[in-house]
């Protein structure tokens, strides 16, 4: 059943970067046109190696959002070769220890009928 | 209220931007509203310098003074707009345009001041309210779990399971009244977030996520600002 769903909202054609269930097997392929797409270079064979484990991780972690999500789209992205702590570290950055002051003025109830 | 409704059909959203590797992401958030509330009080759309934010804005929670924005490290958009309220306002994009990094000092000029922030306000956690203060305010500062926007590429996000532990700041510009959900069978509204994180993520750089449940919180910290005009 989960195959299923994925492909009712999987883009077959050229992939467009979605996973799918043949995307793990295929996991070298598709590392190779994602770092050509996403210029990616690495230092060395060792960081070369490790990013790809990274990656090989993201893909089955897309294809768990994919059935949690089902009608988004998830797959390959920019983001693919980071560790989901490193995703944190590097591109978000809302500072939870800050708090919206106690006197922070509440904006007036508007009508929303008509 | 509108059915559908997106700011950029209306000029008020400038072009997506690029963070880059910096968790600079509620600089872009603020800038995003103001320069929306811009638009509504003068009639045109300026681009608002993040870097400011990123060098300038150390704004402290009043309750914990060791919590203070703090550049690539993380901020909050609600303290971005004190820093703006008291600085006297943000200059354009082109006059201090954006690094990325935060190991530069504040190059802040204050007879280049683009925008200024007459005052702001927190929106009650009720999507009729968020939606009414999109329509007539402009776009809206708001804080997501941002843990499905790792791996996403296009479609209407509509998580079974999301956290609502609010960790990235982005820009509510639109909502749609429906778009097709096949496991739900039905048609579902949806929010048209703008992210930065560069036009070739998601969908050219913006991110849907369904209405109506607080969906990865999307409704916990919602933020609406307005600009005076300096023209």
């Amino acid at each position: 059943n989960d195959d299923l769903l994925i492909r009712q909202v999987v883009d077959h054609g050229d992939g467009g970067g979605a996973v799918d269930e043949n995307s793990l097997v295929n996991a070298d392929h598709h590392f190779t046109i994602f770092k050509r797409k996403f210029g990616k270079v690495y230092a060395t064979q060792e960081e070369h190696d490790y990013r790809f484990s990274v990656f090989k991780a993201n893909l089955r972690r897309a294809r768990r959002h994919q059935k949690l999500d089902p009608a988004a789209v998830h797959g390959v992205t920019q983001f693919s070769d980071l560790t989901p702590r490193e995703f944190r570290r590097q591109f978000l950055g809302l500072n939870r220890r800050l708090r919206l002051p106690s006197d922070a003025h509440k904006a007036p109830i508007l009508p929303t009928n008509d | 209220l509108p059915m559908d409704f997106d700011w950029r059909d209306h000029g008020a959203v400038t072009p997506v931007k690029n963070q880059g590797s910096c968790g600079s992401c509620w600089s872009f958030s603020t800038t995003g509203a103001l320069e929306g509330a811009n638009f509504l009080a003068t009639g045109d759309l300026v681009s608002l310098s993040e870097q400011q934010l990123v060098d300038c804005d150390h704004e402290c929670d009043p309750e914990e003074k060791d919590s203070c924005d703090s550049g690539c490290s993380g901020g909050l958009m609600n303290s971005a707009f004190e820093y703006t309220l008291k600085s006297g306002g943000l200059m354009r994009e082109e006059d201090y345009p954006y690094t990325g990094t935060d190991r530069g000092a504040c190059k802040f000029d204050k007879n280049k001041i683009a925008a200024k922030v007459a005052n702001f306000s927190v929106v009650s956690l009720d999507e009729d309210q968020i939606a009414a203060n999109l329509v007539k305010n402009g776009p809206l500062a708001v804080a997501i779990n941002a843990v499905f926007m790792q791996t996403y590429i296009g479609g209407v996000s509509c998580p079974f399971i999301c956290s609502k532990r609010l960790d990235h700041g982005v820009l509510l510009v639109g909502y749609g009244a429906a778009s097709y959900a096949p496991i739900r069978l039905k048609e579902k509204p949806y929010w048209i977030i703008k992210n930065s994180w560069g036009e070739n993520w998601g969908e050219n750089g913006y991110y849907k996520i369904c209405r109506g449940h607080n969906v990865c919180g999307v409704d916990s910290m919602v933020s609406t600002v307005a600009a005076v005009s300096t023209s």
